[in-house]
């Protein structure tokens, strides 16, 4: 929909807390304080928003759980250093408002490598196959 | 900034690069100009230049606005969620979710509606792809992977104009600022005005 203007957008959906046009990843905040150890309804969904974004090795065989398990809390704490969050690899209030924003759908780890600022730590090199790149 | 791995660029031999829209979408020459204008910011600091060109076919840079799966693997989530993708050089597939309530202009900033997506903003971000660049860590460069609502973000920071340059040089005319300089390649448009100038 490409609209001339701000004013051009349907009225339906001009509503700032309407639900009718929310994505799929708005479901995720409901997962604030979840931590390591827990079992949570959907967690698996929240992998794969991880490995969509090259946070989780892709493997054609993911069938991910809905455990909160050390792939997704190293996933976390790649993601939480990538974006400048508190590196707590838990699912605070920060980083789900993070995880929730409207995004490229570029991955920001590709084929296991990560430039970003997971790349600047060892403390993550379990998340995939990182490697140090100078600039 | 950050590059995709094995830091693919456009070849030396290929720096004057063409782009062209998807002609099943019809857009209006009112939206091709924002293109126009997002392809400037990134000329304005490198060697690069981009034309527009009716032939989709044998363009270098190919621009469409698809929904949901379109063929790529990558489909698209309707409103908000993932807004657009690009490819690294030198496949120049650069796709925009239709789905997603593009503002083509206006001031974006001064609405509270979360599911409008300044146009422009994210097409300066996905032609850095289309050029190179990676994601970035740095908040307020363009290449930083999302966007907050209602926000525009369409000028080059630092992070942005060092990671370009490393990759193709510096525009001969670039003094320092994101400030487009006017050059003596400039293109001049039909009725003769010149599309940006210092």
């Amino acid at each position: 929909t490409l609209l001339p203007n701000i004013t051009a957008i349907p009225p339906w959906q001009q509503h700032p807390n309407a639900t009718s046009f929310a994505a799929a990843w708005d479901a995720f905040t409901k997962f604030a304080g979840c931590h390591s150890g827990e079992t949570r309804d959907g967690l698996s969904k929240l992998k794969q928003y991880f490995s969509n974004f090259g946070y989780i090795p892709n493997s054609p065989s993911s069938n991910f759980t809905d455990d909160f398990d050390d792939e997704l809390e190293k996933a976390l704490k790649a993601y939480q250093q990538n974006f400048n969050l508190n590196v707590t690899g838990q699912l605070d209030d920060r980083t789900l408002e993070q995880i929730v924003r409207p995004r490229c759908g570029n991955a920001d780890i590709v084929n296991g490598t990560s430039s970003m600022n997971s790349s600047k730590s060892s403390s993550f090199q379990t998340v995939g196959h990182f490697h140090t790149t100078g600039h | 900034y950050t590059f995709f791995p094995g830091t693919p660029r456009w070849p030396v031999n290929r720096r004057d690069l063409t782009y062209a829209f998807l002609p099943g979408n019809e857009l209006t020459d009112e939206v091709k100009a924002v293109f126009t204008s997002a392809f400037q910011k990134w000329s304005a600091v490198t060697p690069l230049t981009f034309t527009e060109t009716d032939s989709y076919s044998t363009a270098d840079i190919t621009i469409g606005f698809y929904s949901g799966d379109h063929g790529d693997g990558e489909p698209f989530d309707g409103v908000l969620g993932t807004l657009a993708h690009a490819f690294s050089p030198t496949s120049g597939r650069f796709h925009l979710d239709a789905d997603e309530n593009w503002v083509v202009s206006g001031d974006v900033t001064r609405s509270s509606i979360p599911s409008a997506v300044d146009l422009e903003t994210v097409a300066v971000h996905e032609i850095g792809h289309l050029l190179g660049l990676g994601h970035s860590s740095v908040e307020d460069a363009i290449m930083y992977p999302t966007i907050t609502s209602g926000t525009r973000k369409v000028e080059l920071e630092d992070d942005d104009i060092q990671g370009i340059q490393s990759l193709y040089g510096s525009n001969p005319n670039y003094n320092g600022s994101t400030t487009p300089t006017a050059t003596t390649g400039d293109r001049e448009s039909s009725d003769g005005e010149i599309p940006y100038l210092a």
